[in-house]
């Protein structure tokens, strides 16, 4: 563990608390794309399959079972308790776009043909495309709630400084996987744009407005 | 810990 990864794990779960925060304070999943949220559900429950055969650490349980858990719990509170909200209008992102892409690059590139191996691998190509949906609808609105632009803030932070991570264990521990390098590097650029909304606007104390 | 794959990554 080091500092890159340890910080990147937890703006990732401050990006799942803020999440959580945004729905219950405000009671609405308004502005929320829940086929985002859909998509990181099966990110983490393709890549924690191996959560009961595989001990890393109480560290490495804990937080895969916190992820799991609160990822789900959102897609139900965005689909069934707060569905009232739901902008089902403006979440139109075709999900199949990306999950078939995912899949049939996770069977023909990995590290071994293996079941496990390819639903890892098809977790990770999947993470790197399931904020798109997301994106897309806040392209469609025009704007973001400030407490989802934090979000979002800290969710692309998190795998941009589990990059680093990756640069620190190649030089210092010699350990380097290029399909995780690969993906990490291509979902942290589909953030910049927004990276770049958020410090000019955001951090200035604006709304996040997309220019129309 | 027991960790055959050797992922140690969240």
């Amino acid at each position: 563990m080091n500092a890159f990864r340890l910080v990147g794990d937890l703006c990732h779960l401050a990006a799942i608390v803020l999440l959580l925060l945004k729905i219950w304070k405000s009671r609405s999943v308004a502005g929320l794309s829940g086929k985002s949220q859909i998509l990181f559900g099966l990110v983490f429950v393709t890549r924690y399959l191996d959560l009961v055969t595989n001990f890393v650490s109480p560290y490495n349980t804990i937080m895969k079972v916190f992820f799991l858990s609160s990822s789900i719990a959102t897609v139900y509170l965005i689909y069934t308790k707060f569905k009232a909200t739901y902008d089902g209008n403006h979440d139109t992102f075709r999900m199949e776009f990306l999950l078939i892409p995912c899949a049939l690059l996770a069977i023909v590139v990995n590290h071994e043909f293996s079941p496990m191996e390819i639903l890892w691998t098809f977790s990770i190509y999947l993470e790197a495309v399931a904020i798109l949906p997301q994106l897309f609808m806040i392209s469609k609105t025009g704007e973001a709630e400030t407490i989802t632009s934090h979000y979002l803030f800290a969710l692309g932070s998190y795998r941009g400084l589990y990059i680093m991570n990756w640069l620190y264990r190649y030089y210092y521990e010699n350990n380097f996987d290029v399909i995780a390098v690969v993906a990490g590097i291509v979902q942290t650029v589909l953030y910049c744009d927004f990276f770049y909304l958020y410090i000019t606007k955001v951090l200035q104390g604006k709304k996040l407005q997309l220019p129309a | 810990g027991f960790n055959p794959s050797g992922k140690d990554e969240l």
